[in-house]
């Protein structure tokens, strides 16, 4: 799966995410990266596009929820990203990629590991693996 | 307040001993793309726009599990799926894409071109011809790797996320529950 999620100056958001699924799936499964609200999702607050095992994010509606606790508990991006991976997903199923209306990013993953990399107005930049 | 932009390549399983001929084509793509986007945002590209040029960029590297490097299904075929979404809430999705090159170009005519959110396979294809995008034979899209990755996956009876490492044989007795295979992740 890859994905990318952007915000410009004005706090204009987006995301989007592409993926082949899993190897040796049915024919015919669908995953989470199409299911708006689980591998996917933007709105004013934040852009999400998630990886990992498609049912259990869709289980868990990943994406969705990370902009829900912003909006219904007024968390930062970053918090509310942390608990979805942290707390309310099996460990071993989802990374995800996120960055919010001010400019925030985050790249919290439960996974060994998730191929990633961001970079903000501030000159900040990070690529990584594990 | 100022512009920002994460993009990833996968999550599952990744080896701290991945070798250096999986890693280096895997982050030297992901650099590249990271510097697509920056520079698109430097020059004021939309958000939009910019998420669908660094993903499209991510499609076309067979490296990654998207476009042409998409693993395959029991079948030994390609089923591709994407989706776009803007902060106003407009969306477009696709899936059981099997021949078009940008599923990610699709799901944003999707979005842009229908009254509709999800287009997906026969209906999804027929889009794509209509809309006049870039397709090729399902065969471009399948790579060597792939192929054995479907082959290992067969043998041990698993499904696999992006970058697990198969088992061994010796385990393929196992439960699938087991090895997180189950339809409860």
């Amino acid at each position: 799966t890859v994905g990318c999620v952007a915000v410009d100056s004005f706090g204009n958001l987006a995301s989007a995410t592409s993926t082949g699924g899993f190897v040796n799936k049915m024919v015919g499964r669908i995953g989470d990266t199409p299911i708006i609200g689980a591998g996917t999702y933007a709105n004013n607050l934040c852009a999400v596009s998630a990886t990992g095992k498609g049912e259990a994010i869709i289980r868990g509606t990943v994406a969705r929820d990370v902009a829900a606790l912003m909006e219904f508990k007024g968390v930062s991006l970053k918090e509310a990203a942390a608990y979805v991976v942290e707390e309310s997903t099996p460990k071993g199923n989802v990374g995800l990629i996120a960055v919010s209306a001010a400019g925030e990013v985050t790249m919290p993953f439960n996974t060994t590991g998730m191929f990633r990399a961001c970079a903000t107005e501030d000159g900040y930049s990070e690529i990584g693996i594990w | 307040m100022g512009w920002a932009i994460a993009l990833h390549g996968g999550a599952g399983g990744i080896p701290l001993s991945l070798s250096p001929e999986r890693r280096l084509p895997c982050e030297a793509g992901i650099r590249h793309c990271l510097h697509i986007g920056v520079e698109a945002l430097k020059a004021n590209t939309s958000p939009l726009d910019v998420v669908e040029l660094v993903v499209r960029e991510l499609e076309n590297n067979p490296h990654f599990n998207a476009g042409k490097g998409s693993v395959l299904t029991t079948d030994g075929t390609v089923e591709m799926e994407a989706c776009i979404m803007d902060d106003k809430k407009r969306c477009g999705a696709v899936s059981g894409l099997t021949t078009v090159v940008n599923p990610i170009s699709l799901a944003r005519l999707v979005m842009e071109k229908t009254p509709h959110i999800y287009l997906a396979f026969d209906g999804a294809e027929a889009f794509a011809r209509e809309q006049g995008v870039e397709t090729l034979d399902s065969s471009h899209f399948i790579t060597p790797d792939n192929v054995e990755r479907l082959n290992k996956a067969k043998e041990a009876k698993r499904v696999q996320i992006d970058y697990t490492q198969p088992l061994h044989k010796d385990k393929k007795e196992e439960t699938p529950d087991a090895d997180g295979n189950s339809k409860l992740g």
